[in-house]
């Protein structure tokens, strides 16, 4: 590969156009609006421009997120594409905003942009809670009723991410996110 | 149907790209 002379004058096309929005909650608004679109990017040097230019994950204030979603799909659950699935969920300890956390998110962006997962046509896109309790990073896919896809994903996250094999993650659908009352989630798969 | 793919490592090698 490094015999290979590299054409800087062309940008490499990625197979989506993605978004990244930006949550920050403001009380004098509602919630949508404080979900707000930073960019878009198509090629590999455009994401990049935008990446290297933003603020790590684990140096935004407790309360925000990053959510990047293809394009036209707004990252919430009653988006058309989201309503009928789900995420899989990686929670993560205190003490893993720092060692992990940053790390987790960049290894699960180029998973969706790089199309790493068999069915990526499946993936809609990928959120990071900073929370003081605890960081999360959600998965979002399309349709909770499609096991096999579901699975594969979610197996191929495990190993990209390098989760150890005692470590268990849960796919959680939307609609039970919704509708939960108290603070336990109820994982319809796990890997 | 056919889709674009990059592996971690390409992707990773384009990130100081002029």
């Amino acid at each position: 590969n490094e015999n290979i002379s590299m054409d800087y004058s062309i940008k490499h096309p990625l197979q989506n156009c993605w978004t990244l929005w930006y949550y920050e909650n403001d009380r004098n608004q509602s919630w949508e609006k404080n979900q707000r679109e930073i960019a878009s990017f198509e090629t590999i040097e455009d994401f990049w421009s935008l990446y290297n230019h933003i603020k790590p994950a684990s140096d935004l204030k407790q309360g925000t997120d990053y959510s990047l979603f293809k394009k036209g799909i707004r990252p919430m659950w009653e988006d058309d594409a989201n309503k009928r699935g789900g995420r899989w969920l990686i929670s993560l300890e205190k003490k893993q905003r720092n060692n992990d956390l940053d790390r987790y998110w960049l290894d699960i962006i180029l998973c969706l942009i790089g199309e790493a997962f068999d069915n990526s046509e499946d993936i809609c896109g990928a959120v990071v809670n900073i929370r003081y309790k605890g960081d999360k990073i959600g998965v979002w896919t399309a349709d909770a009723t499609k096991g096999a896809a579901v699975m594969e994903i979610g197996k191929k996250l495990k190993d990209r991410l390098h989760i150890p094999p005692r470590v268990t993650i849960g796919y959680e659908i939307h609609k039970d996110t919704m509708d939960k009352t108290g603070s336990s989630s109820r994982y319809s798969y796990n890997v | 149907g056919t889709k674009i793919v990059y592996e971690r490592n390409f992707l990773l090698n384009l990130r100081n790209s002029p």
